[in-house]
């Protein structure tokens, strides 16, 4: 464990926090995209089937089952509890473009051609792609609210933290993860105009509006 | 690249 991932993950944790609380306490989930909550859940399922039988330390497990229970939870809230919130008129992405060449290119290209690693390759690839569905949606809306920035602004820095965590690995371990890493900079790259538009916008107080 | 000990990430 490195500063670099620990700050990653927690930033990874406080996204998902502000999401569930967002959604929790405004008792709405207007503006977000249950698509893209639907693939993080697809993410961690897939990636944490070794929960149970691969323990790596305490920190890993639970943080495991944090992600787990509170992006399921984050999907029930969204398609059950608050479903009468859910804007699905400008959640359209059609995720089936994502998840079927994802599928296929994780029996293409992976480390070990076995069930785990396979289904550990899918979420890795799956989890570059999974914000598209809420970018699109915001691109269609045009504006976010300003705690869904806060969200999107944690979310997206987390795997631009384990970026420097894989190349501080690299350098002291000799560690490195190729598939990861690619992963994590297509992930990364797909933030960078909403990052432009949070730290030019947001951090000065406006709302966060796309150009129309 | 040791794709066994990039399991110990989240």
């Amino acid at each position: 464990m490195n500063v670099f991932r620990l700050v990653g993950d927690l930033s990874h944790l406080l996204a998902i926090i502000i999401l569930l609380l967002k959604i929790w306490k405004t008792r709405s989930c207007a503006g977000v995209s249950g698509k893209s909550q639907i693939l993080f859940s697809l993410v961690f399922i897939t990636r944490y089937l070794d929960l149970f039988t691969n323990f790596i330390s305490v920190y890993n497990s639970v943080m495991k089952i944090i992600y787990l229970v509170t992006s399921l939870g984050t999907v029930y809230l969204m398609y059950f509890k608050f479903k009468a919130t859910y804007d699905s008129n400008h959640d359209t992405f059609r995720i089936e473009f994502l998840v079927v060449p994802v599928g296929g290119l994780s029996f293409l290209v992976n480390h070990d051609f076995t069930p785990l690693e396979i289904l550990w390759t899918f979420s890795i690839y799956l989890e570059s792609v999974a914000i598209l569905p809420q970018l699109f949606m915001i691109s269609k809306t045009g504006e976010a609210e300003t705690i869904t920035s806060h969200y999107l602004f944690a979310l997206g820095s987390y795997r631009a933290l384990y970026i420097v965590n894989w190349v501080y690995r690299y350098y002291t371990e000799g560690f490195f993860d190729l598939i990861a890493i690619v992963a994590g900079c297509v992930q990364t790259i797909l933030y960078c105009d909403f990052f432009y538009l949070y730290i030019t916008k947001v951090l000065k107080g406006k709302q966060l509006k796309l150009p129309a | 690249p040791a794709s066994g000990s990039g399991k110990d990430e989240l």
